[in-house]
């Protein structure tokens, strides 16, 4: 049985998830005519900068996520953005989309300079994500779950974020059970996703060495967010 | 030490 406050605590979450989008403007930009690689590059840069915008400001309003130690929050931050991005990237993806957008999007992320044995792995993934059609309060919880992954570098109170990841876990679980009677491996198939996720973020430090070698630059809040120089 | 952009981020506030 799901508490009042395990509840609440998913009302917050999702009006949270819904709350922060990257704005409309943006993504249209991503769907109008063909650009060069070099344009592609830097649209796709000014999403994912924004995709971080929009990641700070719905984790400062996870329950409990702002009484963690300031320096844990950045620590959290830094470790789980990529995995967020991703994540939320496959969410949108595997929306129901007017016929033809999913293509032009491919077609730019793989005309944007992406070295091919990582696109593979990325698709994979968004193609994985697609098929467990989650629902909304899923998808927020379970990017809440990856952004409080405890074992992130330089995370100094693990048993606090650990704490309020086992808040969340149980709260997915229940959520699993009661959404998909007939399946009672969902929950551990969305957990799956997770680990897919760790491998792609791997992938993910080769792909940004491979821009850079192509003299790429990334904006001020990437180069912070992914250590990139 | 450039100042954290990430940090002015996470001190705004919140539903900014």
């Amino acid at each position: 049985e799901i508490t009042k406050e395990q509840r609440a605590l998913i009302k917050a979450i999702l009006d949270a998830y819904n709350r922060h989008q990257i704005p409309q403007d943006v993504t249209k930009k991503l769907l109008q005519e063909q650009y060069s690689a070099e344009e592609n590059f830097l649209l796709l840069t000014e999403v994912a900068t924004s995709q971080v915008q929009v990641l700070v400001e719905f984790t400062k309003n996870i329950p409990g996520f702002l009484s963690l130690d300031r320096e844990d929050q950045i620590a959290l931050l830094k470790g789980s953005a990529v995995e967020a991005m991703f994540l939320r990237s496959a969410q949108v993806l595997s929306k129901k989309m007017p016929s033809g957008y999913t293509e032009v999007l491919e077609e730019r992320i793989r005309k944007s300079g992406m070295s091919e044995e990582f696109m593979t792995p990325m698709f994979n993934f968004y193609k994985s994500i697609g098929e467990l059609h989650m629902t909304q309060d899923e998808q927020a919880l379970l990017t809440t779950i990856t952004i409080l992954t405890p074992d992130r570098p330089y995370v100094k109170s693990h048993e606090a974020v650990e704490r309020l990841q086992e808040t969340m876990l149980d709260v997915l679980r229940k959520l699993c059970v009661l959404q998909h009677p007939q399946e009672p491996q969902y929950f551990a198939r969305l957990l799956g996703r997770l680990t897919e996720l760790r491998t792609l973020h791997h992938y993910h430090v080769e792909m940004l060495t491979s821009w850079k070698t192509n003299d790429h630059k990334f904006t001020p809040l990437l180069c912070e967010i992914w250590d990139v120089q | 030490e450039e100042p954290s952009l990430l940090k002015k981020l996470l001190l705004a506030p919140a539903n900014s």
